[in-house]
């Protein structure tokens, strides 16, 4: 199974279009690997990125100098996937 | 489980669980649902749709799908729910036996069921179907970029590495050419509600032009109604509105296209996000987001039904 140790998923608050816009420009960084789990659309929507653990600093060090504020929505997917399928298996002994 | 009154619905199931859930159900309730086979996957999986009927020949119907996007689990778990749901109120609940009395309903729990089964298997992260792309390392099309109405236009991507992949051609993946293929055959479909998550949001056409759709207005005003109606139970708020003046440009989706077949009451949901968990929403979340979005289902299917055109 893919494993997701690391990844965090940070939610992005716009301020305005053109942070919109510069958060767009990572969707063309491919190296990144980022996974849009919310896109970019307006400044009152919010943006969730799921991003590998080797992309964690680039993309923040990125929002931080543009001046984009991010909270971290999930400090560690595999942990959640791991809380998930514990229970999934919990369920099925019992 | 050895009934789907034992079935446990307060957490997430395998594909082959899902299946047995089907299987059961129709089992328990011969004379009110049934299983038909609208066709196989990529991977030759088969496409089962749950149909409630009550009687008749080819009644008007409503169509509702959930599980177009493999790790959106929580719409596969939401439309379990649903399916159940209609079982126990069909002669207790006044308005949903009204509603199965006069149309059938249509409930496709798991739209792609490569990409459900690889999320399980492999990648809980997977989104799209598991076809593979001639020339490109990468797999799978986003089903929900790949219906032939503004086929590959903005809003969709044409890298077969992109998570929203178009596709090579409009209805190239098996399982949006099934649906399309029963929709058209069925010819009597009135209503049309793709499931998804995460974003709260009920959304109606267009998303790959700006130009309104004809009956905007009403479709407006029966998603405000759909809205505050699912909202009344625990307070999730929605936002609700044409796909592209809500959330994004999106080109190939769904519900444009069953809009433009004449499926006037067509609309597109993205389910319960709590802001701390995304696509891995906890289990025990599960019945209240599909309770609540059973509020927005009923008041569409109401509407349908005493709105005929």
């Amino acid at each position: 199974k893919e494993d997701f140790s690391g990844h965090q998923v940070l939610r992005i608050s716009a301020a305005d279009e053109a942070q919109v816009k510069k958060v767009r420009e990572l969707e063309d960084l491919k190296h990144l690997q980022l996974d849009f789990w919310r896109g970019p659309s307006r400044p009152s929507m919010p943006i969730d990125i799921r991003v590998p653990f080797p992309s964690v600093q680039a993309v923040k060090v990125f929002l931080e100098s543009n001046g984009i504020k991010y909270s971290i929505m999930i400090e560690d997917v595999q942990t959640l996937l791991d809380e998930e399928q514990e229970q999934m298996l919990a369920f099925r002994s019992r | 489980a050895s009934s789907t009154d034992t079935f446990n619905y307060a957490t997430y199931h395998t594909l082959e669980e899902i299946n047995q859930f089907i299987d059961l159900l129709v089992a328990e309730n011969p004379n009110l649902v049934s299983k038909i086979q609208i066709g196989s996957s990529y991977e030759g999986r088969p496409l089962n749709v749950l149909k409630f009927s009550t009687g008749g020949t080819n009644r008007p119907a409503i169509w509702l799908d959930t599980g177009i996007h493999a790790r959106e689990w929580v719409t596969h778990a939401s439309g379990v729910w649903f399916a159940k749901k209609i079982i126990e109120d069909y002669g207790q609940d006044e308005t949903l036996t009204a509603i199965l009395d006069s149309l059938d309903i249509f409930l496709e729990i798991v739209v792609n069921p490569d990409g459900y089964a690889y999320s399980h298997s492999s990648n809980r992260m997977w989104r799209k179907t598991r076809s593979i792309n001639a020339g490109s390392s990468c797999v799978g099309v986003d089903a929900n970029r790949n219906w032939d109405a503004g086929f590959g236009l903005s809003g969709s991507s044409s890298d077969p590495c992109s998570e929203t992949y178009h596709g090579e051609y409009a209805n190239s993946e098996v399982e949006v050419q099934a649906i399309v293929d029963f929709v058209n055959s069925h010819g009597n479909i009135k209503a049309f509600v793709s499931i998804h998550s995460y974003s709260q949001l009920l959304l109606y056409p267009y998303g790959y032009t700006t130009a309104r759709a004809a009956d905007q207005a009403e479709l407006h005003e029966l998603a405000k109604t759909a809205v505050d109606n699912l909202s009344s139970l625990y307070g999730t708020e929605y936002e609700y509105g044409s796909i592209i003046t809500t959330i994004y440009e999106a080109s190939g989706t769904t519900v444009d296209w069953t809009y433009n077949s004449g499926i006037k009451y067509s609309y597109t949901m993205e389910l319960r996000d709590t802001g701390f968990y995304g696509f891995l929403l906890p289990a025990k979340q599960i019945v209240p987001t599909a309770q609540e979005t059973w509020l927005a289902l009923i008041t569409i299917m109401d509407y349908t039904l005493k709105h005929p055109y």
